[in-house]
């Protein structure tokens, strides 16, 4: 009950804020720029409201992000109803479109540019079918205090059908 | 590794 507040773990009933809050802050300020002004926060506004919104925001079920935040729908499943292809009772997951179980895959190597970015292409295949679903380009951006890697920008391909 | 990185970064967003 008190670690509602708290922050840092997951204090929701998505386990999506720890999520949110590492994005952030593996984000480099232009990039959280941009994830603010895409929820209309303003720069100076504090971190758990800018991860309610984004949660909330991304969480939509017509929000074509919300497969980051993985099975965030109504249909959530408890986590030891997998597959067993004997599950009775439930019915399957899969048949709504908002409920993406996805593989990630890297097509390529990372692009190295001289000036401490990189550019990476990430996949997001369909964990049943194998379907390409999303495709990704991250630029990072190496920090220079401890090496670290921040994302400086995302793009995002979407090859599903209601996108 | 970027490759790592983002990965971390996706599966954390998930909650994996």
């Amino acid at each position: 009950d008190a670690d509602e507040k708290k922050g840092g773990r997951n204090n929701n009933e998505n386990g999506n804020d720890l999520g949110l809050r590492v994005l952030l802050r593996a984000s480099t300020p232009e990039w959280r720029n941009v994830m603010h002004r895409s929820v209309g926060a303003p720069l100076d506004t504090d971190e758990d409201s800018v991860i309610a919104v984004l949660r909330s925001s991304l969480g939509r079920s017509n929000n074509q992000f919300n497969i980051l935040l993985g099975k965030t729908t109504k249909d959530v499943l408890k986590d030891g109803d997998v597959n067993d292809g004997e599950s009775s009772s439930s019915s399957s997951s899969s048949s709504s479109p908002d409920v993406f179980e996805y593989t990630i895959s890297f097509p390529n190597d990372a692009v190295d540019y001289d000036d401490g970015m990189c550019w990476i292409e990430c996949r997001l295949r369909c964990a049943t079918n194998d379907d390409l679903l999303v495709a990704m380009g991250w630029t990072l951006q190496k920090r220079k205090e401890d090496g670290a890697w921040l994302i400086h920008s995302i793009d995002w391909q979407d090859f599903r059908d209601q996108f | 590794d970027p490759c790592e990185f983002v990965t971390a970064i996706l599966n954390e967003l998930r909650g994996q």
